[in-house]
């Protein structure tokens, strides 16, 4: 399947919430969500990589308007899940290359990363779907990355506001 | 937006390779995929959490057939991006949610890592989109794990296998 890219989407209203070195065992990513599920709080992206040593981060991402709500509420149970520190930032923005076919093609997303990787631009986090590939970044490289990202997918489409 | 679940999916054709501690500066990613993407192989999950003391992990999916080529490329890449170590498992398998709407309630995602839970499944991997909350388990786990979901999401549709 050939990928076709459709285009490119962003995300402003995002904030990032990480809960550090958590003991990778049944029921702890369950203890972490379930609070904010019981408080209502939207959840955006959700990333866990493999752990290491028995432990690894979870990291998911809210509303900036639900940023300190969730942070409060990641800060009570942390000490209960045996975290070591829990990290928020909300000065993120999601950036997605959207389209079909995305994930038989390594060379998109390596693609992706170069352009980012030219105009110097970290990227602190990666999560795909069959139809999206997203990264979160620093705010202030929102233009320059949509920019950068829409030359050179010679794009024609406007990139979409996904304003959560 | 009320999530509406329309199924559940797996697919048991995968293996992960994760390149352990990386430098967290721009230009790594593209490092570690463009040779995957030259190689022609096929990736399917790519996941990065946030990282901390200026390293993180770097974790992609691959068809297992191939797992053995995509391991050996990353074993050559490795020293020249400073990495720790190159990790790999082809004993996993990839359990999705399926639906719309599913970023608006983290109850879906909680509910989801609660039925793991109480059948003590171990979630090794997770990464989320609009329309999918997907973790990775223990291949054993595979019939347990939809057998649960299915039930306590009360679906009635049978489980797509996805092989690639
Ligand atoms: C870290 C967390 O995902 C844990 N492995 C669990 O199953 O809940
Ligand atoms: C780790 C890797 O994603 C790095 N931050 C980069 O931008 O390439």
């Amino acid at each position: 399947e050939d990928p076709i890219i459709s285009g490119i989407a962003f995300n402003r209203d995002e904030a990032q919430l990480t809960v550090v070195g958590v003991p990778d065992h049944p029921g702890i990513a369950s203890a972490i969500l379930g609070p904010i599920g019981a408080a209502n709080i939207e959840v955006d992206m959700i990333v866990q990589n493999v752990g290491s040593d028995g432990l690894t981060d979870f990291t998911f991402t809210v509303h900036k308007r639900d940023f300190a709500t969730a942070l409060q509420i990641m800060r009570e149970v942390a000490g209960s899940l045996g975290a070591k520190d829990v990290r928020g930032d909300d000065d993120i923005v999601k950036v997605s290359l959207v389209g079909v076919g995305m994930r038989s093609h390594a060379g998109v997303a390596s693609k992706t990363f170069a352009t980012l990787a030219r105009e110097n631009i970290n990227i602190r986090m990666i999560s795909t779907s069959e139809i999206k590939i997203s990264v979160v970044i620093d705010s202030k490289y929102l233009e320059l990355a949509v920019r950068s990202l829409h030359k050179d997918f010679a794009l024609d489409r406007e990139p979409q506001d996904e304003a959560l």
